[in-house]
Parts: structure tokens; sequence; C-alpha cells
């Protein structure tokens, strides 16, 4: 079953946000660049960077959310996800896309692209899970 | 007057999903 998607957005997506990487390097949200994640990833000693594939992207029941389907990691596991259309997410070589883009600029203030299907997303999974 | 407020900081591994696929080799 696709998580539930929460009724608001984490405020650390709003333009403007403070994040701290994992080598202490302060970058505001919108300055974000696939490698930030990949650098903090390799530093870090438990997570680590999966590639995420957009397989579906669904509408439904649930008033503007949409359950995407991705298909994760090497295994090519299949993992659904139900989200809010303005939830963002971070595509490789490419940064931060949404389902509704218009919307999370309103919500936001962040410059999204539209996120569709064939897309890989940054994802984490532990590194122990060996 | 301009009352200084604290910074809030987010760790980078809140913003992107975490998709557990409980594959074990």
């Amino acid at each position: 079953a696709p998580l539930s998607p929460s009724s608001a957005l984490p405020s650390f997506f709003m333009k403007g946000s403070i994040i701290q990487l994992a080598d202490g390097e302060l970058k505001r949200v919108e300055d974000l660049r696939t490698e930030d994640f990949l650098q903090s990833a390799e530093v870090s000693r438990e997570l680590k960077i999966d590639s995420s594939t957009v397989e579906r992207i669904d509408s439904s029941r649930t008033p503007d959310a949409v359950i995407i389907q991705f298909s994760v990691g090497e295994h090519k596991a299949q993992v659904c996800v139900e989200v809010l259309v303005e939830y963002p997410f971070f595509v490789f070589g490419q940064g931060w896309s949404s389902c509704c883009p218009d919307r999370t600029t309103q919500l936001l203030a962040l410059s999204c692209a539209k996120l569709s299907v064939g897309d890989v997303c940054i994802s984490l999974t532990l590194k122990s899970l060996k | 007057n301009v009352e200084p407020r604290s910074l809030q900081v987010f760790p980078w591994h809140s913003l992107v999903p975490f998709l557990e696929t409980s594959q074990s080799n």
C-alpha cells in the first residue's frame, strides 16, 4: 500500500531554506545539485543514494494527491508512494521536479520541472541493507 | 528595529525520500 501523503509539505522545501550537507557546508534548497547529495551520501555511514525511476504516475482518491510508482535501485524493487501533486523530488542531473510544478512554485517559491515517467530520482536507503 | 531570528538548518537527508526496498543479498 502506498504511503499516505501528509496534508502539508515540510517547510524545508520552501525556497531559501538552509540545508546542511554532510561535510557541514550550508546551501539554500534551491541551490542544491546532484553532486551535493552524492557527496553527502559518500560521507554518511548509514545512508546511500539509490536511483529511483518513475514507472507510473496515477491519480489518487485523495484530493490533490498522486500515486507514484518507482523502480528502486539495482534490484528494481517496486515502491509506491502517495504524495501531494506539489511534492518535489530531486531528479538526477535536472534538479527539483514535481507532478505540478506550477503549484510547487506557487506554494514554496521553489522552481521545479515537470516530473515525468522515466525520470530518475534521488532516494535514500540504508548502507547496511546487504 | 529588526530583531535577529534564529536560523533553522535542515539536514540534507530530509529532502529526498527514504525508499526502503527490504531487498537483501
